[in-house]
């Protein structure tokens, strides 16, 4: 249903922030 | 083409008077006026994800300017190196 | 035929113009059956509400979609850069014999992570 999709859109858009901010955090460690 | 694009057009204007006539005497009934209002309660609840997934893309796209950045002034860095090279 | 085409056009127009004038009356015959009520909406007003959050679902789809390629491609950059730079670095320590610089503990995890 509608919902379900948003819930999983939102889940899986919830784990790709939480992956690019360890990998922007990761990205600084490396440059610095 | 335009005549398709015609045709649709017209065709969703008669998709829409058709779920309005069905719909159209869905409120004398009180079973399905329950039904009707617990789908109104469920709009409310998709609406609220959806301000959710809004605020996350944001967040996103927040990100992703950073991203460039680094991206850039690494660019910049790498200049660096290869001239000190 | 200019005045075929013409003739066909104002039928669609009138068409058209039916179409709205049809769903503005049953929206309007909802409406005055079946008031707002404090709390409940109408059918009608549901209905348009439907669509509303289909459509606004679809556009953050596509929104999220965007994003997403767009990261994707800044990510595998970042990392192309950061290696190059890092071999470079360490090809130039070694001409100039520099003692190399080991990365730390943390530096090595987050390449793990970065590959």
């Amino acid at each position: 249903t509608l919902k379900d999709n948003v819930n999983a859109l939102l889940d899986k858009a919830r784990l790709e922030s939480h992956e690019s901010t360890s990998f922007l955090k990761a990205a600084k460690i490396l440059r610095n | 083409s335009d005549l398709e694009q015609l045709c649709t057009y017209v065709n969703e204007k008669i998709e829409n008077i058709k779920k309005i006539l069905l719909i159209r005497n869905l409120g004398q009934d009180p079973a399905l006026k329950t039904t009707l209002s617990k789908i109104g309660d469920e709009i409310i609840t998709i609406n609220e994800l959806l301000n959710k997934l809004e605020l996350e893309i944001q967040y996103q796209e927040q990100t992703n300017i950073s991203l460039k950045e680094l991206c850039e002034s690494l660019e910049e860095e790498f200049k660096d190196v290869e001239h000190l090279k | 035929m200019e005045a075929e085409v013409d003739k066909l056009e104002l039928m669609f127009q009138k068409a058209d113009s039916d179409l709205d004038y049809l769903q503005y009356r049953l929206e309007y015959e909802i409406k005055t059956n079946h008031p707002h009520s404090a709390g409940e909406k109408n059918a009608g007003t549901i209905l348009k509400e439907l669509s509303a959050i289909k459509s606004r679902y679809q556009a953050l789809c596509a929104r999220f979609k965007e994003v997403s390629v767009e990261q994707k491609e800044t990510k595998s950059c970042i990392c192309a850069l950061l290696n190059k730079t890092m071999t470079m670095i360490q090809d130039l320590q070694k001409q100039t014999n520099l003692e190399l610089t080991l990365l730390t503990e943390e530096e090595k995890a987050v390449t793990e992570q970065l590959k």
